[in-house]
C-alpha cells in the first residue's frame, strides 16, 4: 500500500503583498487549507484519487476568491465562461468541459463526461444539455458573479484604454 | 484557475483543473484547461499535473505532456521536469507557466514564474503545507 498524496493550487499570479493585503491573504490561505483537506479525507479513508481531485477542485469552484466557478473571471462582454477537465491515470480516461455559463460546478460535469459519455470534451450548449440530461446542479449566471471579478475587468479594461491612447 | 493532483493508496493518480479563464477574454476564448495533455495530464505509471497560467503558451508548449514525456523517457525527476517543460522553446513561447506535479512515487513537483503560486499539499499523515509566495 503507498502512502497518499494530494498537491492542490489555486492560481498563480503576478501581485505583490500589498496588492493582496492581508485580509485577503488570509482567506486564501483559508480556502486552501478547506480544499486541501477535503481531497486528504477522501485519500485517508481509502478512496480513489479520481475522487480526491474532483473534491479538492470542486470546493475551490464554491469559493468565490478563487477564479473558477462562483468568483470566475469576467470576459470581455461581461460573461462567466468555465472550462475544466479531469483525468483517472489508472484507466486513463478523461473528461472535459468549455464554455459553460450556468452549470454550478464545471468539475463535477468533466467528472460525469469522463464517466458516461463516449466523448472526451464537450462545449458550450451541448455540454450543458449533457448536464442537464445527468441531473447536475444549474445556477443563474448572478450567482457567479462578484464585486471583485468586476472590478478586476474594468482595471483591465482601463489600462487597455490607456495603452491605446499611448 | 485552481487545480489538483493526487496518489492514493492503490497506486492510482489522477489530476484535475477549474477556470474562469482570463479577464477580459474573448467570448468563447478555451485556454489549456479542458485541453488534455496541455493543461491536464494523468498517467499512472509515471506522473499527474495540472497547470495554469497563459493557456495560450501552455498548449503550444503542451505542458503536461512534456512533463510525463520528460519522467518516462528521460528518467527526469518530477521537480526538474517541471522546470523543463515551462521552460521549453522559452524563445518562441511567452507567457507565464506554472504547474504542479507528483509522480507515481509520491514525489511532488511545484514550479511558477509568477509571483506567488496558491499551493498546498499534504502526504499521508505528515502535517499540511500552505504557501503563497516563495519565501
Amino acid at each position: 500500500m503507498k502512502d497518499f498524496v494530494i498537491v492542490i493550487h489555486g492560481g498563480a499570479e503576478n501581485k505583490t503583498r500589498r496588492d493582496i493585503g492581508s485580509d485577503l491573504e488570509a482567506a486564501y490561505r483559508r480556502g486552501l487549507e478547506e480544499a486541501l483537506l477535503v481531497g486528504w479525507e477522501i485519500l485517508n479513508s481509502g478512496g480513489a484519487a479520481i475522487d480526491a481531485v474532483e473534491a479538492a477542485v470542486r470546493t475551490m469552484e464554491n469559493n468565490y476568491i478563487f477564479n473558477a466557478g462562483k468568483g470566475g473571471a469576467y470576459t470581455e462582454k461581461y460573461k462567466n465562461e468555465f472550462d475544466a477537465s479531469i483525468m483517472c491515470g489508472q484507466t486513463l480516461k478523461a473528461g472535459a468541459v468549455a464554455g459553460v455559463q450556468r452549470v454550478k460546478n464545471p468539475i463535477n460535469l468533466a467528472k460525469t463526461i469522463l464517466d458516461k459519455s463516449k466523448h472526451v470534451l464537450l462545449t458550450g450548449e451541448g455540454a450543458e444539455e449533457f448536464a442537464l440530461e445527468h441531473h447536475l446542479e444549474f445556477k443563474p449566471i448572478e450567482y457567479f458573479r462578484t464585486k471583485k471579478q468586476l472590478d478586476e475587468l474594468e482595471k483591465t479594461k482601463e489600462e487597455e484604454k490607456v495603452k491605446e491612447f499611448d | 484557475t485552481v487545480g489538483a493532483v493526487a496518489l492514493d493508496k492503490n497506486g492510482n493518480l489522477a489530476a484535475a483543473t477549474s477556470t474562469g479563464g482570463l479577464v477580459n477574454q474573448h467570448n468563447g476564448r478555451v485556454g489549456d484547461t479542458p485541453i488534455i495533455g496541455a493543461g491536464t495530464y494523468a498517467n499512472n505509471e509515471v506522473c499527474a499535473i495540472s497547470c495554469t497560467g497563459e493557456g495560450e503558451g501552455i498548449m503550444r508548449a503542451v505542458v503536461g505532456h512534456e512533463v510525463y514525456a520528460l519522467v518516462k523517457y528521460l528518467k527526469m525527476p518530477i521537480q526538474e521536469a517541471c522546470q523543463q517543460a515551462a521552460n521549453v522553446y522559452k524563445d518562441k513561447i511567452e507567457g507565464d507557466k506554472n504547474l504542479i506535479a507528483l509522480d507515481s512515487q509520491g514525489t511532488i513537483g511545484i514550479y511558477y514564474e509568477t509571483d506567488l503560486m496558491f499551493r498546498a499539499f499534504k502526504k499521508g499523515q505528515q502535517p499540511h503545507t500552505v504557501a503563497i509566495w516563495e519565501d
